[in-house]
């Protein structure tokens, strides 16, 4: 319940009125988005429950681990309503074709086989804003101050979610244990992520945010 | 070293 009155609403895209159509456009509008909802997602980690519990460091490595899990669950989210789109926000849609003409075709892939693994189970929205908090909580971040803090933090949202799974599923008994089944393939699909951008800025394709890329940097 | 980083600051003075 806590998670769904902190959950901020979904930004919208900004793309330059000016500047005509391109890939290198779907380029700097996709990063920008991504960056802004980086920003939004610092300040949400701060309602999940437990988490300002944690140290400073902590905090730090926690997000540093896991940001682009939780951008992930974003998009594959608002991806389930559609087939073959990636819906990066309500005014960016991208078919496979535009990822492609953009240099996204892997990131396309790799979102698109996420989201239909949720649409095939039916994720809800109290599901995936668990497992967005979890995502950060279970990143295995490197070099913890706390490990029993974390370890509290990480088993607060697994009892919320079997709590959850039990009280609003009680003929799916398995249902938590699969939700938490599909994490390998959420950190799979974030790291092909990571390395989408990171090549996108080796090569020069398109310039990026200062925090997008110190966070790209902390996931290298 | 992590002192120095965005993330750093966005924690500490709470958007």
């Amino acid at each position: 319940s806590q998670l769904l009155v902190s959950e901020p609403a979904p930004l919208r895209a900004a793309p330059e009125p000016a500047t005509p159509d391109s890939d290198l456009k779907t380029l700097l509008t996709l990063c920008d988005l991504l960056n802004r909802e980086l920003l939004v997602m610092i300040g949400w980690a701060k309602h999940i429950p437990g988490f300002t519990g944690l140290s400073l460091v902590d905090q730090m490595a926690l997000l540093q681990s896991g940001w682009m899990e939780t951008l992930v669950l974003n998009v594959v989210w608002r991806s389930q309503g559609s087939a073959d789109e990636l819906q990066f926000a309500e005014n960016l849609r991208l078919s496979e074709s535009q990822c492609r003409a953009a240099g996204l075709h892997d990131l396309y892939t790799a979102l698109r086989h996420l989201s239909s693994k949720y649409q095939q189970m039916g994720l809800n929205q109290e599901e995936v804003l668990t497992l967005k908090a979890m995502a950060l909580a279970n990143s295995d971040a490197e070099n913890v101050e706390g490990a029993e803090a974390v370890q509290r933090f990480q088993d607060g949202l697994h009892e919320a979610l079997q709590d959850y799974e039990s009280s609003q599923r009680p003929s799916e008994p398995h249902r938590a244990g699969r939700l938490l089944m599909t994490l390998p393939l959420l950190r799979q699909t974030a790291l092909r992520a990571v390395r989408c951008f990171s090549r996108l800025h080796t090569d020069g394709r398109v310039p990026m945010h200062k925090l997008f890329l110190e966070m790209l940097d902390a996931k290298i | 070293q992590e002192k120095h980083k965005i993330l750093h600051k966005l924690l500490q003075n709470g958007n």
